[in-house]
């Protein structure tokens, strides 16, 4: 996280640090989901996937209940069951990054507590979160000066209207051929240097729900050009509850 | 003479009947029908020269040694004795018949043709019992008690506490081995209520099937020897229950009845060699054994349908009010049922009622459960409430909501009788120290 500030305890409670492909973030859904980018799982140009998804499962480690990463590694890991990546994800395609998203299924359900708590899902109905101008909140473990941070930062962000982004987008990318899917926003500034970074993917873009008082994910931090050099990318949530849910409810 | 076949029937004809009968012809027959039957003859024809005194033709008959009649004659004559329809019974089972005609048959010169008689006889069973047909000669003396006639003969029996002797027909106090299996009956000394006779050595055994109480009652008179200072030296009528001497009694008072409490009774009668005493008759009748009235042992037993008197094969159904179950020592009962044995005893004995305990409530994860009545237990009626670990869960119940109350059927249960615990699940996006800035 650039130009954010430290994390409380308590005030991410479900920031997951996940390790799979070096570092990523998470979020808690309920007690045994953690909601994730599909690139932390099965990075972008790693060639054939020798890697089954079981043995990624086995390998993966996530730690939640704290914002050292120290202290984290000393509470240990929560084993991973399952993996499931979204069907859209491909990462045979360096630029494209529609379907970013994925579940972790833990083997065991958490104890929940004052740091640890899941995060809310949008409720579907409601798109004033991806307006422009709307405030979020974006924790994670990522690099922050070129240095992965030990500690959980956090970053205020607006979301930006789409046009603003696909213009921005169009003035950057130059010949290369990024997609900017509708099942995708941006968020943050132009010139301010406040964004997330490598190492925060897979954390998710929270806002306050103010009609339920609740922190809803609307985002999954997924990709960028840089880091504070622009816009941000993120997941966009609301397009993929009917698969969270179907995968998430099915195991209840 | 023709001895006729000892047969139970048949009949005699004068010679050469039905034509006219020859001159100077004596005949006779001698009808023997089998032991313990008499001859019965009658005259279905008879047709003979009539005379005074049947002096020319007659027929004699004969039974027993004595003379039953001579006849002759034809119906309606004026002279001869026509037998008619005169029914001939002997007293033993022979009769002797004899026909005798003279020389002629005319009657002034001219020849009747008297054809004779044609008689039929049958054996008729001699009812030895009847005292009138006690045939002096017959060597068979009368039955001493009891005469039963059947066809062609009779036999005797003897009164309770007697027996038939070697001769059939006396009796001789034989009272050693009576067996009574009737439900109800009487037995009395022998010759009651004449005095009972010495030397008696009698046993009355009355052996009713299981499950049954003897009651004695005695009738009146009631008299065995006793003597004043001494208790029953003389004669003695012992009463014993499986052994056990219930009483020994002698004396002019007869005793209360006694109930036995048992389906088999001895009664011994034991006497000395004089004495005038009539004796004892007892009514034995029976009922079923009783058994002690079902006592529950708390106050959370139910007796169904409580009887106030219990009887062998009844029986009684104990169960426990609500919340509380059956307990056998420690054994869990699903129903109880207790049966009244032939001894008077129930075949189980009264279990007990022991509050139903629901057990630990099942453990609700991420929350818990607390017992809102004192004291906390898992018993009936025990109320507990189901909390998660606000606020990171919240519950989720069923219709029945979150109190859980220990159920007779000994689960917990909520509201709507449902066993389904909460569930907690998790509080989605509320962090407890959410991130705030204050800094504008």
């Amino acid at each position: 996280i650039l130009g954010g500030k430290s994390a409380g305890r308590g005030n991410f409670p479900w920031q997951a640090l996940t390790t799979i492909h070096g570092r990523g973030g998470g979020a808690l859904l309920g007690d045994r989901w953690i909601l994730t980018a599909a690139h932390i799982i099965i990075p972008k140009g790693q060639g054939e996937n020798e890697v089954g998804l079981d043995q990624l499962a086995e390998d993966a480690n996530v730690f939640l209940g704290h914002t050292s990463v120290e202290e984290l590694h000393k509470m240990g890991n929560h084993p991973v069951r399952r993996i499931f990546i979204h069907p859209d994800y491909n990462p045979e395609d360096e630029y494209n990054f529609n379907g970013d998203i994925a579940l972790l299924e833990l083997k065991y359900p958490v104890t929940l507590g004052p740091t640890v708590l899941p995060i809310c899902l949008p409720d579907t109905s409601n798109t004033t979160f991806y307006e422009d101008g709307h405030i979020g909140y974006v924790s994670g473990f990522g690099v922050e000066k070129n240095f992965l941070s030990n500690d959980l930062k956090y970053v205020s962000l607006p979301a930006v209207a789409r046009e603003k982004c696909q213009s921005w987008l169009d003035s950057k990318r130059g010949d290369i051929p990024i997609v900017f899917s509708e099942n995708m926003f941006c968020a943050g500034f132009l010139t301010v240097k406040q964004d997330t970074c490598q190492g925060d993917s897979g954390s998710v873009f929270t806002v306050l729900d103010t009609q339920s008082g609740r922190w809803v994910a609307t985002g999954i931090v997924s990709w960028g050009i840089g880091c504070a050099e622009g816009y941000g990318f993120y997941t966009k949530v609301l397009n993929y509850l009917d698969w969270i849910k179907g995968i998430v409810r099915e195991d209840r | 003479s023709s001895p006729v076949p000892s047969r139970l029937f048949g009949e005699i004809r004068s010679p050469g009947y039905p034509k006219p009968y020859p001159n100077n012809n004596i005949s006779t027959w001698d009808i023997r029908v089998p032991k313990g039957y008499v001859v019965k003859l009658t005259f279905r024809y008879f047709d003979l020269e009539p005379s005074e005194s049947c002096f020319y033709d007659y027929v004699k008959i004969k039974a027993d040694k004595k003379n039953l009649g001579r006849y002759c004659g034809q119906l309606g004559s004026t002279t001869g004795n026509h037998p008619g329809r005169k029914e001939f019974v002997s007293k033993g089972n022979r009769m002797h018949l004899a026909f005798h005609s003279d020389f002629s048959n005319d009657d002034n010169g001219t020849v009747i043709p008297y054809r004779g008689f044609l008689a039929y006889y049958q054996a008729v069973d001699l009812d030895e019992c009847d005292p009138n047909n006690a045939a002096e000669e017959d060597e068979r003396p009368q039955c001493q008690h009891f005469c039963h006639n059947y066809v062609g003969g009779y036999f005797c029996s003897c009164r309770t506490g007697y027996q038939l002797q070697s001769d059939h027909h006396s009796c001789k106090v034989e009272c050693s081995s009576e067996l009574y299996t009737e439900a109800s009956g009487y037995l009395s000394s022998p010759e009651y209520p004449q005095p009972y006779p010495e030397d008696l050595q009698c046993n009355y055994s009355i052996r009713l099937p299981k499950g049954l109480s003897i009651v004695l009652s005695f009738l009146e008179p009631f008299e065995i020897d006793d003597h004043q200072q001494v208790y029953c030296p003389y004669d003695q009528l012992k009463i014993q229950a499986r052994g056990r001497t219930i009483g020994e009694f002698c004396g002019k008072k007869s005793p209360d009845s006694i109930e036995t409490n048992s389906n088999e009774v001895d009664i011994l009668f034991l006497t000395d060699e004089s004495g005038f005493s009539r004796g004892w008759k007892i009514h034995y009748t029976s009922e079923k054994i009783k058994c002690p009235q079902p006592v529950p042992r708390d106050q959370f037993t139910i007796i169904r349908d409580l009887q106030p008197v219990y009887e062998f094969q009844d029986y009684f159904i104990a169960s426990c009010k609500t919340g509380y179950k059956l307990m056998e020592g420690n054994q869990t009962l699903l129903s109880f049922t207790a049966v009244c044995q032939a001894d008077g005893t129930w075949h189980q004995s009264m279990p007990h009622c022991e509050i139903v305990n629901c057990g630990n409530p099942a453990d609700l994860t991420n929350g818990a459960f607390s017992y809102t009545n004192k004291p906390a237990d898992n018993t009936y009626q025990s109320v507990i409430t189901y909390r998660c670990n606000e606020p990171y869960y919240h519950i989720v119940t069923g219709a029945g909501g979150d109190r859980f109350t220990c159920s007779p059927e000994g689960t917990w249960m909520d509201g709507n009788g449902q066993v389904k615990i909460p569930a907690c699940l998790p509080v989605c996006g509320k962090p407890v120290n959410p991130v705030i800035s204050v800094q504008r």
